[in-house]
C-alpha cells in the first residue's frame, strides 16, 4: 500500500487539560468523562498512556476557551478519585499530517518528528489514527511547524 | 450534528512498547521513530502524554509478534537519549467505538468508559480520532468488552 500524504492541518482552537496521578483501576476514566459530558464540554483528543506504580495521567484537548471550565468541574473528581491535580493549559495548537496508508509506513512519523526537531520545535503530546499523525505543540510554533512540514513532505501548493 | 455509532472494532493483533522516562526536548521522538522505521516495523497507535519534571513516556502499538523486536532495536536509543527503560508487552487488544459526530458528543466517551467500568475492565491506554475512540485492554477481556459495548450502544445485529 503506497503512502499518500494529503496535507498538513493546523488547529489553533485548542487548549489542554491534564489530570495527573489518577489511579489505574476500572471506573476512573468513566468518572472523568461523565463529568465533562455533564458539563457539555466538547472534547477533541484524549490521551492516556500506561501507568507506572499504579498511577497515570489523563489528558484531553478542548476548544481554546474551555480548558478553565473543564478543570473547574473536575476539581471535585480529583478529590473523589484520589488524583494529584488537574491543570489547564492554553497557548497550544494541534498539528497533523493527514494521509492514507500511514499505518504501514513508520517512516512518515519519523519524518514528521525529525522535521519538527530540525526546526527546534518540542512535541508536547502525540496522538495518531489511521489517517492522521497529530502532535500538540506551542501555539507560537504552529505556523513555523506547518511550513517546515509542508516543505519536508513536498506539499507546497496544496 | 448527530452522533451515529457505526460499530465496535476489536483488534487482537496488538502488542505495546513503552519507552519510559524520555527527556522532553526536541529530537527525542524523532530518534525513537527513525529507529523503528529503519527496522521496518509497522506502528499502529502512538501515545505520548505531557511531561512531568521534564520527562515523559512514549508508547506505541505494533503487531502482536513485533514488540520484542521493537524493544530490542530501541535498547541503544534508550541509552543515547538517557531514557529509563524500554518494555514490550503482549496479551493486549485494541477496542474501538467507531462513529461520526463523536467530537461534539463527549457523552460517547463517557458511555464507553462507563460500560467498561461496569464490566470490571481496566483501561490501559486511550487514543481518539474524529471517528474513533480506542482503548487498549487485556486480550483476555476483549470479547467480553466488545459484547458489553455492543449492548450499551444498542448495536446488536451489526
Ligand atoms: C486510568 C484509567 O483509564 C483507568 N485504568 C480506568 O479504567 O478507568
Ligand atoms: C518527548 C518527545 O516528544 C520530545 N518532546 C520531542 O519533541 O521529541
Amino acid at each position: 500500500e503506497d503512502v499518500v500524504i494529503r496535507g498538513v492541518a493546523v488547529d489553533k482552537n485548542q487548549a489542554k487539560v491534564t489530570i495527573a496521578g489518577v489511579p489505574d483501576k476500572p471506573g476512573i476514566a468513566a468518572q472523568v468523562f461523565k463529568t465533562i459530558a455533564d458539563a457539555n464540554i466538547n472534547i477533541d483528543v484524549i490521551v492516556q498512556n500506561v501507568s507506572e506504580k499504579g498511577f497515570t495521567d489523563i489528558s484531553f484537548t478542548v476548544g481554546s476557551t474551555e480548558a478553565g471550565k473543564a478543570a473547574k468541574v473536575l476539581q471535585p473528581v480529583v478529590k473523589n478519585i484520589g488524583a494529584r491535580e488537574v491543570t489547564a493549559t492554553e497557548g497550544i495548537a494541534k498539528l497533523s499530517v493527514v494521509g492514507i496508508g500511514m499505518r504501514s509506513h513508520p517512516g512518515v512519523a519519523a519524518k514528521m518528528f525529525e522535521t519538527l526537531a530540525a526546526t527546534g520545535i518540542n512535541i508536547g503530546m502525540i496522538s495518531t489514527s489511521e489517517i492522521k499523525i497529530s502532535v500538540i505543540i506551542a501555539l507560537a510554533d504552529a505556523e513555523k511547524a506547518a511550513r517546515a512540514i509542508h516543505d519536508a513532505f513536498g506539499l507546497s501548493g496544496k
